[in-house]
């Protein structure tokens, strides 16, 4: 048996231009929500208690695409989702669709713990977490200013943004990404209409 | 899209992933995040979270198929990695990390960088973003 492992991840996919300053703040959030990890490991927390106490980290923390600073839908409001799953018994649970819960990953823990099902969402999964006693708070606190432009260039460029912020630099790239994307929506770099059958 | 996967002292394994989504994305879509053998799996063997181009991550059934891999054709943890990012994505872009229950950690993208970082009992630590 090999000892203990964490990882941890903030989105794949990263603006190339991403300023120094910020990629410095990314790698500090990263270690920081580590270093939580890890002296849990240490004092033998199980790994799903692990998992649930970093991802709240990282959800409360406005820098990456979840919780407070997640992505704004095209309405300009959040929904969130989150799912856990703990190996032994691969028992699981998951929300979405959630729009005042603080820390949507420990929801999904009590799906999993708490409810006879693995998969709660919208105003289902709102109730429940009325219910189960949860943070709630207004939908407002998530949304962050630096969130609220990208969405305006995501409607200029008339495109929908996957997990990457886009270059904070010129909107010629975006422009660029406009006149291509003005035929169609594309979604994974093809036209959304390959999705439509779906 | 943020994710976490652990492996304990006792070898038992778990994944999490929380997500706001994608920017400007049409109220009611559901990605990969929330569904399981997609965003997020945990298994006896492995534990993975994933990140990217949700729909590809959801069609690919990215995270099951890393603990597939290692139990159908016993490949090692970043083997599985590195197969299903490289086999299973089509044009797709997405990212993932992974621990297993021998307290080993993997992480593998096929996109311009992933915010990781990865730690393990004997003492190896590392963060990063680019390749």
């Amino acid at each position: 048996m090999g000892g203990w492992a964490i990882a941890v991840h903030g989105g794949a996919g990263v603006d190339p231009n991403l300023p120094p300053q910020r990629q410095e703040e990314a790698k500090q959030l990263l270690t920081r929500c580590l270093n939580l990890g890890i002296s849990a490991l240490r004092s033998s927390l199980p790994a799903i208690d692990v998992v649930e106490l970093v991802v709240r980290e990282l959800e409360s923390d406005p820098l990456f695409n979840s919780g407070r600073g997640s992505a704004l839908t095209e309405n300009g409001t959040v929904e969130m989702e989150a799912s856990i799953m703990d190996g032994p018994k691969r028992r699981c649970g998951a929300v979405s669709g959630l729009t005042t819960v603080k820390n949507p990953i420990s929801l999904a823990r009590l799906v999993m713990d708490k409810s006879p099902h693995s998969y709660m969402a919208f105003a289902g999964a709102e109730e429940f977490a009325r219910r189960q006693g949860v943070a709630l708070v207004d939908n407002q606190y998530f949304i962050t200013e630096e969130n609220v432009g990208m969405l305006k260039l995501a409607k200029e460029a008339n495109s929908i943004l996957f997990d990457y912020r886009i270059p904070t630099v010129g909107l010629e790239t975006c422009s660029a990404g406009a006149a291509s994307v003005e035929a169609a929506l594309q979604m994974n770099g093809l036209p959304i209409s390959v999705y439509a059958p779906e | 899209t943020v994710g976490c996967v652990v492996v304990d002292g006792q070898g038992r394994c778990a994944a999490g992933t929380s997500t706001g989504g994608l920017m400007n994305k049409m109220s009611g879509r559901i990605g990969d995040s929330p569904l399981i053998g997609a965003g997020t799996y945990a298994g006896e063997l492995c534990g993975v979270s994933c990140t990217g181009e949700g729909e590809a991550i959801i069609r690919g059934t990215l995270s099951r198929d890393v603990a597939a891999v290692m139990e159908y054709k016993g490949l090692g943890l970043q083997e599985a990695v590195d197969f299903v990012i490289k086999e299973r994505l089509d044009e797709g872009m997405a990212g993932m990390i992974a621990v297993s229950r021998n307290g080993e950690v993997a992480y593998g993208f096929n996109t311009t960088g992933m915010f990781r970082g990865c730690a393990t009992e004997d003492g190896f630590m590392e963060v990063g973003i680019w390749e």
